[in-house]
């Protein structure tokens, strides 16, 4: 199946992301 | 008692395996309490969003005393030796010079969470012990004896961690471990 791949700049972008806080 | 599993919440990102944050830390003086009883699981989770929740809140390796371990492993692989996942395994092991741990740890913990080193299962886990000269990380998989799998594993941590050209990376069987007693 298909993995589910981040590159590092998407999770850093994600860590700002309301649904982290 | 078992756990549920962490799930995501909605609208946040899957991880492709969920993940559990582990800390240890080892008491000055006589050792009483065995490694696994010092083994204390701090978090579950199974999303980007989550991971950061809990992440953010806890204190960064670098700026932790004494001799502490981060551990973050594939949720059902506990970080020992002998666990069934990690018995025939091994770890590439990095020590880096002190100041480097929580930039080096973060680089490291989002390669793994993103699915960057391409190597199927084979990757278990990664650690972060912070020591007195100088800190260490390793990331743990599954088959040491698969060269193919080690050699990308190494190839992906030097362009993720971004290191400092002279760093001396090693691998090690945990068998070999076992044998010579070294657990940092």
């Amino acid at each position: 199946g298909t993995r589910l791949i981040y590159d590092r700049s998407f999770l850093l972008e994600c860590r700002n992301s309301p649904l982290t806080k | 008692p078992p756990r549920p599993p962490p799930k995501p919440g909605p609208g946040e990102h899957p991880l492709q395996y969920n993940y559990s944050y582990w800390f240890s830390r080892r008491t000055p003086g006589k050792q009483t309490t065995s490694y696994d009883q010092n083994l204390k699981l701090v978090a579950s989770f199974a999303s980007v969003e989550q991971f950061w929740m809990y992440y953010s809140h806890l204190v960064r390796p670098g700026d932790l005393s004494g001799h502490s371990d981060y551990h973050l492993f594939k949720d059902g692989i506990r970080p020992m030796w002998e666990d069934s996942a990690n018995k025939s395994g091994g770890k590439w092991i990095i020590r880096l010079k002190k100041g480097l741990a929580s930039r080096c740890w973060e680089n490291l913990v989002l390669a793994m969470l993103g699915e960057q080193f391409m190597v199927g299962e084979e990757i278990c886990g990664a650690v972060v012990s912070i020591r007195y000269q100088e800190d260490i990380l390793a990331l743990w998989n599954r088959t040491a004896y698969d060269q193919v799998t080690t050699s990308r594993i190494r190839d992906t941590l030097k362009r993720v961690l971004n290191l400092p050209p002279n760093t001396i990376m090693e691998y090690k069987t945990h068998t070999d471990s076992i044998k010579d007693n070294s657990s940092f």
